[in-house]
């Protein structure tokens, strides 16, 4: 479940359609401050399907719109796609499968999964798999079943590292525990 | 269910113990439930003591330790279960050159099974990395993404 | 007392409005009262907008650019009432480069009335340093100070 | 009021008596992670008379003493000496000469301010200003005269830069407070 592009478009300070090529192994992302490094990460964790606004440093969601700058208006949406490799087609047993909607158990043997999320500036979302409408509900089974899920130990987020150790016990019990 | 926290915990905290003096050159760590009577709601407690220092509190280590020790838990976790990417957002800022060294050849080891993505200002992180991405805004409020070449 | 307050909240304002743009190379950033009725005890707000970007909440900024306002802060008050020393640890960590010369260049500037002291991990910080001290502990757990040459 | 130099011995990892001595203008140091850079900070903290083992990343004062390493036993006591250059006397109001102790009024007009704190494992303190024995007090009602006092925005420690954006108004206005 390798990610093979991230495309950016209106989301926080990426005013155009912004595109990254992932080649696996490790890749670095470098930049003076506030270029908008972090904003990539917020991408990534926005079109997986985070909810609260408050972990992409916003106070409601719409604070991930273009807001514009001296030049520029603001826009009236964000979108962000990210396209995976579905090298290992991801798993889904028996009671899953039973769950799932249509476009989850559509998307199950194909060769790339392209997961979109956008939002209006009116409040409205919408969520594609493969270019095909979806609830936001499909999104997050089907990550589920990829391993990709709400891992909060695949994603450290600025200024975490050093909060990670004057966590509370329950706090670290969580960490374990999305590994269980 | 409490037997599969259990599994987990007790998996994790054996590559922990294996990762942390890795990572350090020495000392030692464990994690350790709050409540062992109480599996299913207990907390979880990190001992640690970096090589040839006294076992103390956490709060007395130093800003870079005490980040070497977390980065050493998550990438326990990480080996248990690995996802298939990691997205580690500066989190070399509080390490020295050394430290930043071993933090890099553990990425690279793990990135056989995983992608990683290393947002950084270090040059010796930008060094270990197989491709750089560079943002930048030259016009202010609107970043645009150039790739860097990493031929030298 | 209630005057004296308010007159110390204004002078720090105004330095504060000039000290952040020359951090920043621009943008504007003012502190404000929370309840202007109740100077008493009201707290107090900061407003930040970097160049050629829009206002908006403090949380929406960069770690630098939250880091540099910080400073911005520290320095203005600094500024109007100047402790004999000032100690700062790794305050430059999250700073890019440019941001760093930056930071550099104001402490010297506010070195001819106070003494400084910086612990850091960045070359270009020391570079500024008109004296370095390296704690070493070759011993584990044993600190011990040797001065560095800065002839170069 | 500069400080001219530091001594301490016994004070966490300063396990020897280790000498600072301070120039003017901008000093620097350096040094791997966990060698006692901070520790130093913390020393400075500690003389002048904090009161608070968190604020020195302890959990009882009695965490600041030499706690031992592999080959060496924990020590009985942790000593700190800041010596400071008088060279504008330090100003008492008339009212606040009422009120200090002998032992201020000694010192204001010496060329040279000596404060030194010691902590025994039993859990007694000793003060000395210019080497006679005075109480915390006393070193407070100095400090408080010079302009070094309990100034929060002269010492920004390890980590603490992030989180003034973060403050509460409260502590925003405390911080400004304590330069009224
Ligand atoms: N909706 C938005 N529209 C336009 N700009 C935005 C929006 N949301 C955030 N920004 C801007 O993005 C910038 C922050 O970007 P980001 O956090 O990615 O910086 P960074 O590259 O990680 O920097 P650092 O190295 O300091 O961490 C801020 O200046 C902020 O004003
Ligand atoms: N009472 C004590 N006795 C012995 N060692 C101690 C004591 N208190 C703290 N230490 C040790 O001091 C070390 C921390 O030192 P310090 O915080 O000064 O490091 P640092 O140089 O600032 O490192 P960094 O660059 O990572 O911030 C820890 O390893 C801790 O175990
Ligand atoms: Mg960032
Ligand atoms: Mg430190």
């Amino acid at each position: 479940m390798r990610i093979k592009r991230l495309e950016l478009n209106g989301f926080k300070s990426c005013m155009n359609r912004t595109v990254l090529d992932f080649p696996s192994g490790v890749t670095g992302i470098v930049g003076p401050n506030g270029c908008g490094k972090s904003n990539i990460v917020d991408a990534i964790r926005w079109v997986l399907g985070e909810q609260s606004a408050r972990h992409l440093r916003g106070q409601s969601m719409e604070d991930v719109i273009f807001a514009g700058n001296d030049n520029h208006a603001s826009l009236g949406a964000a979108e962000v796609t990210i396209v995976f490799d579905n090298e290992e087609a991801f798993h889904l047993d028996a009671e899953q499968e039973e769950l799932v909607a249509e476009a989850v158990a559509a998307v199950r043997d194909a060769a790339e999964i392209q997961v979109t999320r956008r939002l209006f500036r009116s409040g409205e979302s919408e969520y594609l798999l493969n270019g095909a409408k979806c609830r936001l509900r499909d999104i997050t089974d089907m990550f589920l079943g990829t391993g990709v899920g709400s891992k909060a130990y695949s994603i450290i987020e600025q200024g975490r590292v050093g909060r990670i150790i004057e966590s509370k016990p329950d706090e670290l019990r969580l960490l374990i525990e999305e590994a269980a | 269910s409490r037997d599969r926290f259990k599994e987990t915990f007790e998996t994790v905290n054996s590559i922990f113990q294996e990762t942390f003096p890795r990572m350090f050159q020495g000392g030692k760590a464990y994690l350790s439930l709050c409540d062992e009577s109480n599996i299913l709601e207990s907390g979880v407690e990190i001992s640690v003591q970096p090589p040839g220092k006294r076992a103390g509190t956490l709060a007395l280590l130093s800003g870079g330790e005490k980040a070497l020790t977390a980065v050493s838990l998550i990438f326990s976790i990480f080996l248990h279960k690995p996802s298939p990417f990691c997205i580690l957002d500066e989190v070399d800022a509080p390490l020295d050159d050394a430290n930043i060294g071993r933090f890099a050849r553990m990425v690279a080891d793990m990135s056989d099974q995983s992608q990683f993505l290393l947002i950084t200002h270090n040059k010796k992180t930008m060094d270990s990395c197989g491709m750089l991405y560079g943002v930048t805004m030259n016009e202010p409020g609107i970043s645009k993404i150039v790739s860097v070449d990493l031929a030298a």
